[in-house]
C-alpha cells in the first residue's frame, strides 16, 4: 500500500484485504496497543513497523545455511529473504569441491566449523542436506545454540521441545492444486 | 499409520493426530458419505483411498517443469511428488547447454516446444524460471492447455479466472520462526 503512494488505510479496507470482518482488524491491532485514530484509520509506515515488532520481524536475523547443493544454491541467491530481515551470513557443506567457494559473497565452509555460530549470533538455520544426513546436521546445529531451524529434507527431525523446527514439503504444495481444477 | 501394522483408527485417534475435535472428524467424513463403523472406527486402507478421491489425488498427475537450474534440479530431484501421485514428465529451459540433457529419465527441452504439452496429457506445471520470464512462461502454459500452476518466481503471475495459481515463497516460511524464539 505504501508503495502505491497511501498514507493510511482505515480497518475496513484492510478488512477487505485479508478477508476478514473490520471489528476483527480493530480487535486484534487493539489487543497489542492502539495505533488508529477514529474516523481517519491506521498509519500505513506506523502500522507496518507495529506489525514487524509484533512478528519479532523488527531486526536483522542471522542464518544459516547447510548444504549447499542444487537447492542450497537456489536458496544462497534467492532476493526474498530481505524483505523480511533475513540474511543468510553462513554456508556449510561436507563436499572438499564446494567448501572455500565463495556464493553471494559467503565463503562455503566445512560442516565441522557448525560449533562456531555461536560466537557469531547466528540462531536460525535451514537444512538442505540429503535425507540421511539431516538428523546428524539437526544435532550439530542444537549444540551450536541454534533457535529455530527450517528442515526442506524429507526426514522428520527430532530436536528439543525448546527448539522450533517447520518442516517443508512443495509436494504438498503441488497437492492443492488439483481439488481446483475442473 | 498403515506403516506402522495398524489396520483401523478411531475418529477420537484421528483427531489427536490432526488436533481437532472428534465430532468434526465424523462431520467432515459423513459430508462425503460414511466411511466408519460405530465403535470400531475407520479402516486405515480404505479411509486413505477416500481421502485422495476427495482431493482429486487419485489419479497420477502428469506435470511440467519450466526451469531447469539450481531450484528447477532440486525439484527434479526430488522424491517427495510421487506420495501426491504427481510424476515430472516434461521439462523445458532456454539455455542450449541444458536442451538435450536428461535428468531422472526426463530430456530437458526447448521452451519452443512448450505448446505440445495439450497432446501429452500435462495439465499441471512448475514455473521455477527468473522473475522476468515469469509471466512469458505463464503465458506460454496458459495457450498450451495447463490447468493449475505453481510458481516459484517472486513475480506476481496474471492468468485467466478458470486457471489455479499457488505461488511459493520460502522466506514467509522462514519468517514463520522468529515468534517462536525467545
Ligand atoms: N521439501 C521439499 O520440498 C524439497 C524439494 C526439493 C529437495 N528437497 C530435499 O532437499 C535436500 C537437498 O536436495 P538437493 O537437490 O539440493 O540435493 P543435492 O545433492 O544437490 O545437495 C545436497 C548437498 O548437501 C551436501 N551434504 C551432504 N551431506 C552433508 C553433511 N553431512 N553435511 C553437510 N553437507 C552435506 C552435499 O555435499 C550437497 O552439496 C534433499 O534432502 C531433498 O530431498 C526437498
Ligand atoms: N519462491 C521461493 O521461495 C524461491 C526460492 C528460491 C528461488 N526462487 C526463484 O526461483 C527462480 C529460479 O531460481 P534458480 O536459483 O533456480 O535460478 P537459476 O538461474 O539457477 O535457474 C533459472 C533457469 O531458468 C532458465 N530460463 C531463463 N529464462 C527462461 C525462459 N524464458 N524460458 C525457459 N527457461 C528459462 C535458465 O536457463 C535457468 O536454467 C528465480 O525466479 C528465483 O527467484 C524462489
Amino acid at each position: 500500500m505504501s508503495r502505491q503512494g497511501l498514507s493510511s488505510v482505515s480497518s475496513s479496507k484492510l478488512a477487505d484485504f485479508v478477508s476478514v470482518n473490520p471489528w476483527q482488524i480493530r480487535k486484534d491491532f487493539s489487543y497489542f496497543g492502539d495505533f488508529g485514530t477514529r474516523g481517519v484509520g491506521y498509519d500505513i509506515e506506523n502500522l507496518a513497523k507495529q506489525i514487524k515488532k509484533i512478528l519479532k520481524l523488527d531486526t536483522t536475523r542471522k542464518t544459516a545455511l547447510v548444504g549447499v547443493g542444487n537447492l542450497g544454491s537456489a536458496i544462497m541467491a534467492y532476493t526474498g529473504f530481505g524483505t523480511y530481515g533475513f540474511q543468510i551470513t553462513a554456508a556449510f557443506d561436507n563436499d572438499p569441491a564446494k567448501i572455500g567457494r565463495k556464493m553471494n559473497d559467503v565463503a562455503v565452509e566445512n560442516i565441522s566449523m557448525l560449533d562456531t555460530l555461536g560466537k557469531r549470533q547466528v540462531d536460525m538455520a535451514i537444512i538442505a542436506v540429503p535425507e540421511q544426513a539431516a538428523q546428524d546436521v539437526a544435532d550439530a546445529l542444537v549444540r551450536a545454540g541454534v533457535k529455530g531451524i527450517l528442515n526442506f529434507s524429507p526426514r522428520r527431525i527430532v530436536v528439543p521441545k525448546k527448539i522450533k523446527v517447520i518442516t517443508i514439503d512443495i509436494a504438498t504444495d503441488l497437492a492443492r492444486l488439483p481439488y481446483y481444477i475442473p
